[in-house]
Protein backbone atom coordinates (compact mmCIF):
# COMPACT_ATOMS: atom_id res chain seq x y z
CA UNK A 1 0.00 0.00 0.00
CA UNK A 2 1.73 3.24 -1.27
CA UNK A 3 2.25 5.67 1.76
CA UNK A 4 1.52 9.33 -0.19
CA UNK A 5 -1.71 9.24 -2.42
CA UNK A 6 -0.47 10.82 -5.81
CA UNK A 7 2.76 10.55 -7.54
CA UNK A 8 4.16 13.88 -7.50
CA UNK A 9 3.44 13.99 -3.36
CA UNK A 10 5.75 10.51 -3.53
CA UNK A 11 8.10 11.61 -5.55
CA UNK A 12 8.63 14.76 -3.80
CA UNK A 13 8.81 13.10 0.18
CA UNK A 14 9.52 9.32 -0.31
CA UNK A 15 13.50 10.01 -0.39
CA UNK A 16 12.70 12.30 2.73
CA UNK A 17 11.25 9.80 4.57
CA UNK A 18 13.27 7.29 3.18
CA UNK A 19 16.02 8.64 4.68
CA UNK A 20 14.84 9.91 8.09
CA UNK A 21 12.92 6.02 8.09
CA UNK A 22 16.89 5.02 8.20
CA UNK A 23 18.42 7.06 10.45
CA UNK A 24 15.71 6.70 13.19
CA UNK A 25 16.28 3.03 12.98
CA UNK A 26 19.75 3.77 13.09
CA UNK A 27 19.55 5.80 16.37
CA UNK A 28 16.61 3.35 17.79
CA UNK A 29 18.90 0.11 17.75
CA UNK A 30 21.82 2.47 19.54
CA UNK A 31 24.33 1.70 16.32
CA UNK A 32 25.31 5.17 16.98
CA UNK A 33 25.79 5.43 20.90
CA UNK A 34 28.79 7.25 21.68
CA UNK A 35 29.52 8.37 18.16
CA UNK A 36 30.00 12.35 17.65
CA UNK A 37 28.09 13.90 15.28
CA UNK A 38 29.44 16.85 13.44
CA UNK A 39 28.85 20.41 12.96
CA UNK A 40 25.91 20.64 10.61
CA UNK A 41 25.74 24.65 11.02
CA UNK A 42 26.04 24.30 6.94
CA UNK A 43 23.12 22.27 6.18
CA UNK A 44 20.63 23.55 8.77
CA UNK A 45 21.23 26.81 7.17
CA UNK A 46 20.60 25.49 4.19
CA UNK A 47 17.26 24.14 5.36
CA UNK A 48 16.38 27.61 7.01
CA UNK A 49 16.85 29.37 4.11
CA UNK A 50 14.70 26.84 1.67
CA UNK A 51 12.12 27.18 4.81
CA UNK A 52 11.93 31.00 4.66
CA UNK A 53 11.77 31.04 1.10
CA UNK A 54 9.13 28.76 0.95
CA UNK A 55 6.81 29.99 3.90
CA UNK A 56 7.02 33.68 2.05
CA UNK A 57 6.06 32.01 -0.80
CA UNK A 58 3.07 30.00 0.30
CA UNK A 59 2.14 32.94 2.22
CA UNK A 60 1.81 35.18 -0.44
CA UNK A 61 0.08 32.21 -2.43
CA UNK A 62 -2.45 32.21 0.64
CA UNK A 63 -3.16 36.10 0.37
CA UNK A 64 -3.99 35.89 -3.20
CA UNK A 65 -6.11 32.50 -3.20
CA UNK A 66 -10.11 32.15 -4.03
CA UNK A 67 -9.62 28.85 -2.43
CA UNK A 68 -11.17 29.57 1.62
CA UNK A 69 -10.30 25.69 2.45
CA UNK A 70 -6.74 26.58 1.00
CA UNK A 71 -6.38 29.86 2.96
CA UNK A 72 -7.47 28.22 6.10
CA UNK A 73 -4.78 24.92 6.00
CA UNK A 74 -2.17 26.42 5.19
CA UNK A 75 -0.58 28.33 7.72
CA UNK A 76 -0.84 25.28 10.32
CA UNK A 77 1.16 23.55 8.03
CA UNK A 78 3.86 26.74 7.61
CA UNK A 79 3.76 27.05 11.36
CA UNK A 80 4.77 23.19 12.08
CA UNK A 81 7.51 23.68 9.23
CA UNK A 82 9.17 26.54 10.79
CA UNK A 83 8.72 24.81 14.35
CA UNK A 84 10.56 21.86 13.17
CA UNK A 85 13.10 24.18 11.38
CA UNK A 86 14.01 25.75 14.88
CA UNK A 87 14.36 22.84 16.42
CA UNK A 88 16.91 21.91 13.94
CA UNK A 89 18.76 25.06 14.21
CA UNK A 90 18.68 24.28 17.85
CA UNK A 91 20.41 20.86 17.21
CA UNK A 92 23.13 22.48 14.89
CA UNK A 93 23.45 25.28 17.97
CA UNK A 94 23.95 22.21 20.29
CA UNK A 95 26.00 19.52 18.48
CA UNK A 96 28.66 22.48 17.78
CA UNK A 97 28.73 22.67 21.71
CA UNK A 98 28.40 18.91 22.17
CA UNK A 99 29.08 16.81 19.26
CA UNK A 100 28.04 14.12 21.71
CA UNK A 101 24.37 15.65 22.90
CA UNK A 102 21.68 13.25 23.13
CA UNK A 103 19.17 16.04 23.45
CA UNK A 104 20.67 17.24 20.05
CA UNK A 105 20.19 14.09 18.45
CA UNK A 106 16.62 14.01 19.38
CA UNK A 107 16.13 17.44 18.40
CA UNK A 108 17.34 16.44 14.55
CA UNK A 109 14.99 13.58 14.51
CA UNK A 110 11.95 15.56 16.00
CA UNK A 111 12.88 18.59 13.84
CA UNK A 112 13.24 16.26 10.17
CA UNK A 113 9.93 14.42 11.18
CA UNK A 114 8.28 17.94 11.77
CA UNK A 115 9.60 18.57 8.59
CA UNK A 116 7.90 15.75 6.89
CA UNK A 117 4.72 16.12 8.37
CA UNK A 118 4.81 19.69 7.97
CA UNK A 119 5.80 20.24 3.98
CA UNK A 120 3.27 16.69 3.77
CA UNK A 121 0.31 19.05 4.89
CA UNK A 122 1.33 21.52 2.62
CA UNK A 123 1.60 18.83 -0.19
CA UNK A 124 -1.47 17.25 0.76
CA UNK A 125 -3.58 21.09 1.15
CA UNK A 126 -2.51 22.22 -2.14
CA UNK A 127 -3.53 18.68 -3.41
CA UNK A 128 -7.11 19.32 -2.67
CA UNK A 129 -6.89 22.24 -3.77
CA UNK A 130 -6.64 20.78 -6.90
CA UNK A 131 -9.29 18.32 -6.74
CA UNK A 132 -11.74 20.99 -5.67
CA UNK A 133 -10.88 22.16 -9.25
CA UNK A 134 -12.12 19.52 -10.73
CA UNK A 135 -14.84 18.67 -8.73
CA UNK A 136 -16.02 22.76 -9.91
CA UNK A 137 -15.77 21.53 -13.13
CA UNK A 138 -17.83 18.43 -12.49
CA UNK A 139 -20.49 20.18 -10.37
CA UNK A 140 -20.90 22.54 -13.84
CA UNK A 141 -21.36 19.27 -15.70
CA UNK A 142 -23.66 17.89 -13.19
CA UNK A 143 -25.96 21.39 -13.03
CA UNK A 144 -25.66 21.36 -16.87
CA UNK A 145 -27.15 17.75 -16.95
CA UNK A 146 -30.21 19.19 -15.92
CA UNK A 147 -30.76 21.51 -18.27
CA UNK A 148 -31.76 18.53 -20.97
CA UNK A 149 -34.75 18.81 -19.16
CA UNK A 150 -36.01 21.64 -20.92
CA UNK A 151 -34.44 20.62 -24.17
CA UNK A 152 -37.59 19.91 -26.12
CA UNK A 153 -36.67 21.36 -30.24
CA UNK A 154 -33.68 20.29 -32.57
CA UNK A 155 -32.91 23.72 -32.15
CA UNK A 156 -32.37 23.90 -28.51
CA UNK A 157 -30.75 19.73 -28.24
CA UNK A 158 -27.68 21.54 -30.87
CA UNK A 159 -27.42 24.38 -28.31
CA UNK A 160 -27.55 21.74 -25.25
CA UNK A 161 -24.43 19.72 -26.86
CA UNK A 162 -22.35 22.51 -28.01
CA UNK A 163 -22.58 23.95 -24.97
CA UNK A 164 -22.16 20.36 -22.98
CA UNK A 165 -18.98 19.11 -25.57
CA UNK A 166 -16.05 21.39 -23.92
CA UNK A 167 -17.28 21.02 -20.22
CA UNK A 168 -17.33 17.17 -21.14
CA UNK A 169 -14.05 17.27 -22.70
CA UNK A 170 -12.53 19.62 -19.90
CA UNK A 171 -13.84 17.03 -17.38
CA UNK A 172 -12.39 13.87 -19.01
CA UNK A 173 -9.12 15.38 -19.31
CA UNK A 174 -8.89 16.59 -16.42
CA UNK A 175 -9.89 13.07 -14.61
CA UNK A 176 -8.03 11.27 -16.92
CA UNK A 177 -4.75 13.49 -15.61
CA UNK A 178 -6.30 13.11 -12.13
CA UNK A 179 -6.19 8.82 -12.18
CA UNK A 180 -3.06 8.59 -13.83
CA UNK A 181 -1.59 10.43 -10.62
CA UNK A 182 -3.35 8.20 -8.24
CA UNK A 183 -0.58 6.10 -6.55
CA UNK A 184 -3.58 3.79 -5.29
CA UNK A 185 -5.12 0.89 -8.13
CA UNK A 186 -8.44 0.68 -6.47
CA UNK A 187 -8.97 4.38 -6.89
CA UNK A 188 -7.24 4.64 -10.47
CA UNK A 189 -9.31 2.00 -11.74
CA UNK A 190 -12.87 3.41 -9.80
CA UNK A 191 -12.43 6.63 -10.96
CA UNK A 192 -11.85 5.27 -14.92
CA UNK A 193 -15.05 3.03 -14.72
CA UNK A 194 -16.68 5.65 -13.48
CA UNK A 195 -15.51 8.07 -16.61
CA UNK A 196 -16.00 5.43 -18.34
CA UNK A 197 -19.51 4.74 -17.39
CA UNK A 198 -20.27 8.58 -18.11
CA UNK A 199 -18.84 8.16 -21.72
CA UNK A 200 -21.11 5.64 -22.62
CA UNK A 201 -24.41 7.04 -20.71
CA UNK A 202 -23.88 9.81 -22.71
CA UNK A 203 -24.70 9.35 -25.94
CA UNK A 204 -27.95 6.77 -24.93
CA UNK A 205 -29.01 10.86 -22.87
CA UNK A 206 -28.41 12.37 -26.18
CA UNK A 207 -29.92 10.18 -28.66
CA UNK A 208 -32.94 10.03 -26.07
CA UNK A 209 -33.30 13.53 -25.94
CA UNK A 210 -32.97 14.00 -30.10
CA UNK A 211 -35.93 10.81 -30.53
CA UNK A 212 -37.80 13.11 -28.33
CA UNK A 213 -37.05 16.59 -30.29
CA UNK A 214 -37.63 14.82 -33.40
CA UNK A 215 -41.08 13.29 -32.47
CA UNK A 216 -41.98 17.05 -31.13
CA UNK A 217 -40.61 18.83 -34.04
CA UNK A 218 -42.10 16.46 -36.59
CA UNK A 219 -46.16 17.75 -34.41
CA UNK A 220 -47.01 14.37 -34.29
CA UNK A 221 -50.73 14.50 -33.43
CA UNK A 222 -50.93 11.21 -32.25
CA UNK A 223 -48.72 11.81 -29.35
CA UNK A 224 -50.46 12.37 -26.17
CA UNK A 225 -49.91 13.97 -23.03
CA UNK A 226 -49.24 11.16 -21.50
CA UNK A 227 -46.82 9.80 -23.97
CA UNK A 228 -45.13 12.95 -24.27
CA UNK A 229 -44.03 12.89 -19.72
CA UNK A 230 -43.46 9.28 -20.11
CA UNK A 231 -40.59 10.15 -22.88
CA UNK A 232 -39.77 13.13 -21.14
CA UNK A 233 -39.41 11.09 -17.55
CA UNK A 234 -37.43 8.54 -19.44
CA UNK A 235 -34.51 10.78 -20.37
CA UNK A 236 -34.39 12.60 -17.25
CA UNK A 237 -34.21 9.07 -15.56
CA UNK A 238 -31.09 8.48 -17.86
CA UNK A 239 -29.66 12.43 -16.51
CA UNK A 240 -30.35 10.87 -13.00
CA UNK A 241 -28.78 7.33 -13.72
CA UNK A 242 -25.37 9.73 -14.38
CA UNK A 243 -25.60 12.00 -11.20
CA UNK A 244 -24.51 9.25 -8.87
CA UNK A 245 -22.06 7.73 -11.30
CA UNK A 246 -20.01 11.05 -11.96
CA UNK A 247 -20.62 11.89 -7.76
CA UNK A 248 -19.19 8.40 -6.80
CA UNK A 249 -16.37 8.83 -9.13
CA UNK A 250 -15.32 11.92 -7.27
CA UNK A 251 -15.33 11.08 -4.14
CA UNK A 252 -12.34 8.46 -5.29
CA UNK A 253 -10.23 11.55 -5.58
CA UNK A 254 -10.67 12.08 -1.62
CA UNK A 255 -10.16 8.80 -0.50
CA UNK A 256 -6.03 8.78 -0.27
CA UNK A 257 -6.42 11.90 2.01
CA UNK A 258 -8.20 10.07 4.69
CA UNK B 1 26.47 9.04 10.49
CA UNK B 2 28.07 12.26 9.16
CA UNK B 3 26.88 11.40 5.81
CA UNK B 4 23.90 10.60 7.11
CA UNK B 5 22.92 13.67 8.75
CA UNK B 6 24.59 15.81 6.07
CA UNK B 7 22.99 14.14 3.16
CA UNK B 8 19.11 14.43 5.20
CA UNK B 9 19.47 18.18 5.47
CA UNK B 10 20.60 18.39 2.13
CA UNK B 11 17.51 16.42 1.06
CA UNK B 12 15.56 17.93 2.58
CA UNK B 13 16.49 21.49 1.80
CA UNK B 14 16.25 20.18 -1.81
CA UNK B 15 12.86 19.13 -1.00
CA UNK B 16 11.49 22.05 0.23
CA UNK B 17 12.97 23.88 -2.53
CA UNK B 18 11.34 21.77 -4.65
CA UNK B 19 7.59 22.01 -2.94
CA UNK B 20 8.49 26.11 -3.60
CA UNK B 21 8.91 25.45 -7.18
CA UNK B 22 5.41 23.30 -7.46
CA UNK B 23 3.63 26.34 -5.21
CA UNK B 24 5.17 29.19 -7.81
CA UNK B 25 4.26 26.90 -10.96
CA UNK B 26 0.68 26.17 -9.77
CA UNK B 27 -0.29 29.23 -8.49
CA UNK B 28 0.94 30.32 -11.97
Amino acid sequence: MPVFHTKTIESILEPVAQQISHLVIMHEEGEVDGKAIPDLTAPVAAVQAAVSNLVRVGKETVQTTEDAIMRRDMPPAFIKVENACTKLVQAALMLKADPYSVQARDYLIDGSRGILSGTSDLLLTFDEAEVRKIIRVCKGILEYLTVAEVVESMEDLITYTKNLGPGMTKMAKMIDERQQELTHQEHRVMLVNSMNTVKELLPVLISGMTKMAKMIDERQQELTHQEHRVMLVNSMNTVKELLPVLISGLCVLFCGHG
Amino acid sequence: IRVGWELLLTTIARTINEIETQILTRDA
